[in-house]
């Protein structure tokens, strides 16, 4: 899984 | 953004407020375990460092900056100015035995081992044992007020509407977070026991009253 850049779900 | 997400959100806005309007005005955190809510700001605050890094927009920062605003209140609430309605003796659950867990699984099973992604994940496995010392309090007072269920069906609903989001986000988006899900999952099935005594008495107008 590729860390995507942070994180855009509550 | 898809329903399932914007009602997830709203459901769990809702239970938060529902839970501070409940000690507001019966000036009474009686059957509120402090312990799940120290674990609630424990994770908002693990999970939403990022509003100092990154922006990703304004629902997303507004809604993180009342989630934790919320939070600090409920625990001034019931630590501080209703400290003398804290039922104590009844809010006994070992969080230690799920701190440690968690922790040691967020260092071992992380997208990146960086220290804001272990702390998102260790926010994200927080939260899905953190109603534990709540459902043991009322497993041990053996009753629930009704407007405490209520905040714990919206609660249990928020996430049970994040598992349609990634159902929906996987088939739109070809996104999914195996570890969000995962945890989503559990986090969900901890509260089926309480969804069935909520479906089947309270929603019939029956006070929650367990098997003593």
């Amino acid at each position: 899984l590729n860390a995507e850049v942070g994180h855009d779900e509550l | 953004m898809n329903v399932f997400r914007l009602t997830g959100d709203l459901s769990h806005l809702a239970a938060i407020i529902i839970l501070l309007l409940k000690i507001w005005k019966t000036r009474s955190c009686a059957g509120i375990s402090g312990k799940s809510q120290i674990l609630f700001a424990v994770v908002f605050t693990s999970r939403y460092l990022d509003l100092l890094t990154s922006f990703i927009s304004l629902y997303n920062t507004s809604m993180k900056v009342i989630y934790i605003g919320c939070a600090y209140a409920t625990l001034y609430f019931v630590y501080m100015k209703f400290k003398a309605t804290y039922d104590g003796n009844h809010d006994t659950f070992r969080v230690e035995f799920l701190l440690v867990p968690v922790g040691g699984l967020s260092f071992l099973v992380n997208h990146d081992f960086s220290p804001l992604e272990i702390l998102w994940t260790f926010s994200i496995y927080l939260e899905s044992v953190a109603i534990l010392p709540q459902l043991f309090m009322i497993s041990k007072t053996g009753e629930a007020e009704t407007i405490t269920t209520h905040y714990l069906f919206f609660l249990g609903l928020y996430r049970a509407l994040y598992l349609f989001n990634w159902i929906w986000r996987f088939y739109f988006e070809g996104f999914f977070d195996m570890i969000a899900i995962v945890a989503g999952l559990v986090q969900t099935i901890l509260y089926c026991d309480f969804f069935y005594l909520y479906i089947t008495k309270v929603l019939k107008g029956k006070k929650l009253s367990l098997p003593a």
